[in-house]
C-alpha cells in the first residue's frame, strides 16, 4: 500500500505526459525516464495510454517493447531479446533487477541465493546482499531476512507488479481458496463451540445427579 | 577575604579578556565559597561555580569543570535565578558530552532546545542557539551506544518536526530507521563532529568508528537471520575477529539479541519477538493490507 | 484498476505468513 501510495503521483504524472506528447522521440524519452525513475515500479497505466501506440512500427517501437518488458518481464527476458531492445542505462538495469526480484518473490517465499545470482547476473554473495539490502529492502519494495547459512532470502512482503491478463484467473482461484478455507475454519470453530457448550451442559447435569445421590445417601444414613 | 575576593575577580576578568580561560578559572576557584567568616549568598556561590565550570569548558577541561558543576548541583535546586539555571544546564550537558556520556548529554541538550522563553533575565535566547542544542542532541544520540535506550531517544528526536530542518537530518533518519550507514555518509557526519567525538580509544577505534560499527551491526541484525564472521567483517569494514568481539560484547550487554557459533564462525541474530508472535504480526499486517484494499475499493466506488 | 490489482497481487503473496524451519517447529 505504501509503495502504491508513493508511486500514484508519479504514475499520474507520466500518464498525463504520455497523453499529450506528440513527437515519437519525446514519447521514447518519456519511456526512458519512466523506466529509470527510482520510485516507479508500475507501468501498466502508462502502457494503457492510447497515444503510445504511435510508436508501433516506427524506429522507436523497441522503446514500447522495453516498456512492456518493464511492466511484465525480467532480466532474463531482456537478455534473450537485447538485440531488439534499446541499451539500458545503469538506472534502468537496477530497476529491471528490482522488478526481477519482485517477480521471483511472486512464485516463492524463499529465494535461494544461487537462483538470485543467476537471474540478476551477480557474481558474488556480497554484491547480491548489498543489492537486496540497498535497492530492494531499503527501497521498500520487499521485506525479508537474509540467511547466509541456508544461502537464501526469506521474503516477508513484496510489492505487487503489473498483472498480465492470464494471471487474473490464478488470483481469483487463490482468493476463492482463501474464502473456502476461511469458511471451513469458521464452521469448524462453530462446531467446536457447540460441542464445548454441549459437554459443559452434560457436565453440569452429571454433577447435579451425583450431588442428589449423595444427598439421598446422607438422608437414608441419618 | 573580601579584598582577596575582589582581587581574584578582577584578575579573572583580565585573564578572560586575554582568553586564558583555565587561568581565569583557577583564579576564581581560589575564592573560599564555604568560608566560615563571611556569609556568601547562595546565588553568588552558584554563579561562581557555574562561571568556573564554563571557563574550564572553554578549554575542554571536563574534569575540572565537572568538579565545580557538581558543587553547583547542590545549589541549583533551590535557585530561582533563571539565567544561572540555564547556564548550569548547558554546562552539565557539555560536560556529559566531553566525558562521552552521550545519551545523557543528548537528553540534556534536547531539554535545553525545548526552552520556550526567548528572554531569560537579560539574556536573549535566539533560535540559532536552540537549533544548535537540538543538533547537539541529535549528534550525541547518534554517537551513543546502539541499543534499546538509544532507540527510544532516536524516536523522540525523529518525531520532532524541528529536526527535519537540521542539516544532520538525513543521517538521523537513517539511524532511526536502523539502516546501514555507508562510508560517504559517515565521513560527512564526521565533518560536523568535535575533536573529543573523534578521539582514539584504547582498542584503536575512534569514538565515531565504534558508534558506527555498533550501529551497523545492529542494522545487520535486522536484515540477517545469520551471518558469517567474515561477511560481517566485510560489511562493517573491519577484521572478522573484531566483528565477532564487538558482537559478543553487544550481546553480553543485552543491546543486541543473538548467539555466536564459534565452530561454524557464524552469528545468529534473534528477533525480539518469538516466531509465533512474528507469525501473528504477519497476519495482522495481512489484515491491515486487506483493509487498505477494501478502503481503496470503496473510495473508487467499486 | 491497475493499482488495486497490484495491491491484491501483493496481498496474495503474503500467505503463507512464514516458512522458516524454526517457525514450523514452533507451529507444530
Amino acid at each position: 500500500m505504501d509503495i502504491e501510495r508513493k508511486q500514484a503521483e508519479i504514475v499520474d504524472h507520466f500518464v498525463k505526459q504520455a497523453a499529450v506528447l506528440d513527437a515519437e522521440a519525446s514519447l521514447a524519452n518519456l519511456i526512458a525516464e519512466a523506466t529509470s525513475h527510482p520510485s516507479l515500479f508500475a507501468f501498466s497505466e502508462i502502457l494503457s495510454v492510447p497515444n503510445l501506440t504511435k510508436l508501433e512500427g516506427t524506429q522507436f517501437a523497441s522503446h514500447l517493447e522495453l516498456l512492456r518488458l518493464f511492466a511484465y518481464g525480467a532480466c532474463s527476458d531482456y537478455k534473450s531479446n537485447s538485440d531488439r531492445l534499446p541499451a539500458l542505462s545503469a538506472d534502468q538495469v537496477r530497476k529491471l533487477k528490482q522488478l526481477t526480484v519482485l517477480m521471483l518473490a511472486e512464485g516463492n517465499k524463499v529465494l535461494p541465493y544461487d537462483q538470485l545470482m543467476q537471474e540478476l547476473d551477480v557474481s558474488n554473495v556480497r554484491e547480491l546482499e548489498d543489492f537486496l539490502i540497498n535497492d530492494c529492502m531499503y527501497a521498500g519494495i520487499v521485506r525479508g531476512k537474509l540467511d547466509q547459512l541456508r544461502r537464501c532470502f526469506e521474503v516477508q512482503f513484496a510489492a505487487g507488479r503489473d498483472l498480465r491478463p492470464e494471471q487474473l484467473n490464478n488470483m481469483i482461484q487463490t482468493l476463492e481458496n482463501w474464502l473456502g478455507t476461511s469458511d471451513n475454519l469458521l464452521h469448524t470453530i462453530q462446531d467446536k463451540i457447540k460441542w464445548a457448550d454441549a459437554m459443559s451442559e452434560e457436565n453440569k447435569k452429571h454433577r447435579k445427579e451425583i450431588e442428589e445421590k449423595v444427598e439421598d445417601a446422607k438422608q437414608s444414613f441419618k | 577575604e573580601e579584598q582577596v575576593l575582589i582581587i581574584r575577580e578582577k584578575l579573572a576578568e583580565l585573564y578572560e579578556s586575554e582568553q586564558q580561560w583555565s587561568k581565569a578559572a583557577q583564579m576564581l576557584s581560589g575564592i573560599d565559597l564555604d568560608s566560615g567568616i563571611r556569609m556568601l549568598d547562595e546565588t553568588y556561590k552558584l554563579s561562581k561555580c557555574v562561571q568556573i565550570a564554563r571557563l574550564y569548558l572553554e578549554d575542554d577541561d571536563a574534569v575540572n569543570a565537572e568538579a565545580f558543576i557538581n558543587k553547583a548541583s547542590f545549589l541549583v535546586s533551590n535557585s530561582h535565578h533563571e539565567v544561572l539555571n540555564l547556564q548550569y544546564k548547558v554546562c552539565y550537558a557539555r560536560i556529559l558530552d566531553l566525558k562521552r556520556k552521550f545519551l545523557e548529554a543528548a537528553l540534556r541538550y534536547y531539554d535545553i532546545s525545548q526552552i520556550e522563553k526567548r528572554q531569560i533575565g537579560d539574556e536573549e535566547i535566539d533560535e540559532e542557539a536552540l537549533e544548535q542544542a537540538l543538533s547537539a542532541a541529535v549528534t550525541c544520540t547518534i554517537l551513543a551506544a546502539a541499543g534499546p535506550q538509544r532507540s527510544r531517544v532516536l524516536a523522540t528526536l525523529y518525531k520532532d518536526e524541528r529536526c527535519s530542518k537540521l542539516k544532520i537530518y538525513p543521517i538521523l533518519q537513517k539511524v532511526y530507521l536502523e539502516r546501514i550507514l555507508r562510508k560517504p555518509e559517515i565521513d560527512a557526519f564526521a565533518e560536523e563532529l568535535k575533536a573529543h567525538q573523534k578521539a582514539l580509544l584504547p582498542d584503536n577505534f575512534t569514538v565515531l568508528d565504534r558508534a558506527m560499527i555498533e550501529h551497523n551491526l545492529l542494522s545487520a541484525s535486522k536484515l540477517y537471520t545469520n551471518i558469517s564472521f567474515e561477511e560481517l567483517g566485510a560489511l562493517l569494514g573491519i577484521a572478522p575477529q573484531k566483528a565477532e568481539k564487538i558482537a559478543s560484547r553487544m550481546i553480553y550487554e543485552d543491546r543486541m539479541r543473538g548467539s555466536i557459533d564459534q565452530v561454524e564462525a557464524v552469528i545468529h541474530f534473534e528477533d525480539d519477538t518469538e516466531e509465533l508472535q512474528q507469525w501473528d504480526q504477519q497476519i495482522v499486517g495481512l489484515c491491515q493490507a486487506l483493509n487498505d484494499i477494501l478502503d481503496s475499493m470503496t473510495s473508487k466506488g467499486v | 484498476d491497475h493499482s488495486l490489482l497490484r495491491q491484491v497481487s501483493s496481498l496474495l503473496r503474503r500467505l503463507p505468513a512464514m516458512e522458516s524451519e524454526k517457525f514450523q517447529d514452533d507451529f507444530l
